[in-house]
């Protein structure tokens, strides 16, 4: 049903989109707070969606290929490491999201260095 | 994704951006979209990011990621990152930064914040800096500034500028980017440049707005099933508006 035909049309009546489905909310990052305090306040109101996502990486890869706990390991146990390269204040602010989520560090610096990692 | 910059007949500068995400991790059967999209739409969030208690400048992040995607300094600039694939990919730099190899690169999206945390920053400057500044992973940063015709494609490999496409060129009034060099034709399989310029056209320099964008960045398949949201910039305001975008069926998967 995703790939049945539609009519490939330009919108016209789309704005505003109802905001119950498309509402999104404005937070303030202070930069006089040192880097770990930064996202502290944000990350705890949204531990249980981030904590999801991750989780269901790790599953999504596990189902992939058992072999992969392996490389899960190696995350969790050694990717960690690499916030301490990351040029100031990033490793810093992912440590302070790490603190307050209970996130594994190492899954939050591959979170963050997405966008390099999926170009693989 | 896709990315758009172009200016109204008044000679307003607008920035806007659908952000699409999370090809082939996982298919949600009950929600009919892509399953990292899904966990990604509750994380969207919109930051102001303040020193001394003044707004520096604004992004649109997922919670947990702190680097920029898409963000806008009031009356300065505005710039927004759509993913290049190349075969000189983003792992060489990866390894090269993990063994130590060679850290004179930066990550992309952190190189996108620290052009924002720079206090003395403008279009020029920026361009300049994500076009000489080696990088980890081929990217294309779409970048815009307040005055007429301040809008550019920078399409980047890891090191060195590939190209930089302007506004103005040909008479161009916007420029669209999605996942392709603009020089080439995209694969048949994802074409969404062609319905993107269709529909900009058809929209008119005139109509150039907040709703004009929203709904052409609507008109599928520019909207898609990875798309997660789309950013609204008007420069000189430094007015950002994000929506949470879902891709009703029938639509396209990528």
């Amino acid at each position: 049903s995703v790939l049945a035909k539609y009519e490939e049309i330009c919108e016209q009546a789309k704005y505003p989109p109802d905001p119950k489905t498309s509402f999104v909310p404005t937070y303030v990052v202070n930069l006089d707070l040192p880097p770990s305090q930064r996202w502290v306040e944000i990350s705890k109101i949204y531990q249980k969606p981030l904590a999801a996502l991750v989780t269901y990486i790790k599953e999504f890869a596990l189902e992939f290929s058992p072999k992969l706990q392996k490389i899960i390991d190696l995350i969790d146990n050694k990717l960690g490491k690499l916030a301490d390269s990351l040029p100031a204040p990033y490793g810093e602010e992912i440590k302070g999201i790490a603190n307050a989520t209970n996130i594994e560090l190492g899954e939050l610096v591959l979170y963050n260095i997405f966008y390099e990692v999926f170009t693989l | 994704c896709t990315s758009i910059v172009g200016e109204d007949s008044k000679g307003n500068m607008y920035h806007a951006r659908n952000l699409d995400f999370g090809l082939f991790l996982g298919w949600d059967v009950q929600n009919d979209t892509w399953m990292v999209s899904q966990l990604l739409r509750p994380l969207i969030i919109n930051v102001n990011y303040t020193k001394g208690g003044q707004l520096q400048y604004k992004t649109v992040t997922f919670v947990g990621f702190v680097g920029v995607i898409t963000g806008i300094k009031p009356n300065s600039f505005s710039i927004s990152i759509n993913e290049r694939f190349g075969a000189n990919g983003g792992y060489i730099g990866l390894f090269e930064w993990f063994l130590n190899i060679n850290r004179n690169q930066a990550w992309t999206t952190f190189l996108a914040r620290d052009v924002f945390e720079n206090d003395n920053m403008d279009f020029d400057g920026v361009i300049k800096t994500l076009t000489n500044t080696p990088i980890i992973a081929p990217v294309y940063y779409i970048v815009a500034g307040p005055e007429k015709l301040q809008g550019a494609v920078v399409t980047r490999d890891r090191a060195k500028t590939v190209d930089v496409w302007t506004l103005g060129t040909n008479d161009t009034w916007f420029l669209a980017e999605t996942n392709y060099d603009h020089w080439k034709k995209p694969l048949i399989v994802d074409d969404r440049i062609t319905p993107c310029n269709r529909c900009m056209n058809k929209l008119g320099h005139e109509k150039m707005s907040f709703e004009g964008l929203f709904n052409v960045l609507s008109s599928k398949p520019v909207l898609n099933k990875l798309t997660v949201y789309t950013a609204l910039m008007e420069l000189k305001t430094g007015k950002l508006e994000t929506y949470i975008q879902y891709c009703p069926t029938p639509c396209d998967p990528f």
